[in-house]
């Protein structure tokens, strides 16, 4: 069986909240490492990957490895019934057909149950090779979303442009063009403002603006996102958690 | 326009 306590249902929400509009059905694969989750968006051309640590619950036992099969807009409507604050613990058995979430207050004076009925998904996982990146962009995860969801107004696409002197995203569409350019910045009293590049070589790339706007919604987990690049493969953009991560793997386009 | 590239051509099945 599994029992997975988690001191704040409001990391698991905000899990939920950040991958529920790209992927619907997925399994929540429990084994030693935590309970993680691999999807593809319907058209293939976004994956997520999702680890939530076992060291991040206490206690975290599991017999036995399991895959919980789960609607994510069924378990949004249960994860609903929890406050942000409240203690959750997940417990499964060991072929099972509901999840069991608990809500507990931090005043252990309210207890709520849910059963969640499972589901049989049958998905498909792929590899995805250890990558070298040509550049690894660390920064604000507001600032990366407000690029985004400034350029969608102009375009259908950005195009990533990472040098040694910074960060440029641009786009162009029916309307016009815009960029935005981002340079390297240390900020010693707020680290998580900073803006860090590194870089083996430079790295021009073109993306659906449309996926990074849904990405971007992962906002809420982490105050900075990584954006990790290289020339033809597909870009990273990884949102890190105290103990886990939601990354985003995101297909370029080519061509012109 | 770009063609939106498939992550399958980079990512293989397990």
């Amino acid at each position: 069986m599994l029992e997975a306590r988690l001191e704040q249902a409001g990391v698991l929400k905000k899990v939920v909240d950040a991958i529920r509009d790209l992927v619907q059905d997925i399994n929540f694969d429990c084994n030693d490492s935590g309970i993680a989750l691999q999807a593809m968006d319907n058209s293939h051309v976004a994956l997520v990957s999702m680890l939530l640590k076992s060291e991040g619950f206490s206690p975290y036992r599991l017999d036995r490895n399991i895959a919980l099969g789960i609607n994510l807009t069924s378990l949004t409507k249960v994860l609903r019934c929890a406050q942000n604050e409240d203690i959750l613990t997940l417990k499964a058995e060991d072929t099972p057909d509901t999840l069991s979430l608990i809500f507990e207050n931090a005043e252990n004076d309210r207890i709520s149950e849910y059963e969640l009925k499972l589901m049989d998904i049958d998905q498909e996982h792929l590899g995805i090779p250890e990558t070298e990146y040509a550049a690894a962009i660390s920064m604000p995860s507001a600032e990366f979303q407000r690029i985004c969801r400034d350029l969608i107004q102009l375009s259908d696409s950005v195009t990533i442009e990472a040098s040694k002197e910074g960060v440029k995203f641009s786009c162009s569409g029916d309307i016009g063009s815009g960029s935005v350019t981002l340079r390297q910045q240390n900020n010693v009293d707020k680290p998580d403002l900073s803006t860090k590049i590194e870089l083996t070589e430079p790295v021009t790339l073109t993306f659906s603006l449309k996926y990074l706007v849904n990405f971007c919604k992962a906002s809420a987990l982490s105050s900075v996102v990584t954006l990790s690049l290289s020339n033809e493969v597909p870009l990273l953009v990884e949102y890190a958690m105290g103990s886990g991560f939601v990354r985003f793997y995101l297909a370029p386009k080519i061509g012109e | 326009p770009a063609d939106q590239e498939s992550l399958l051509s980079y990512f293989g099945k397990r």
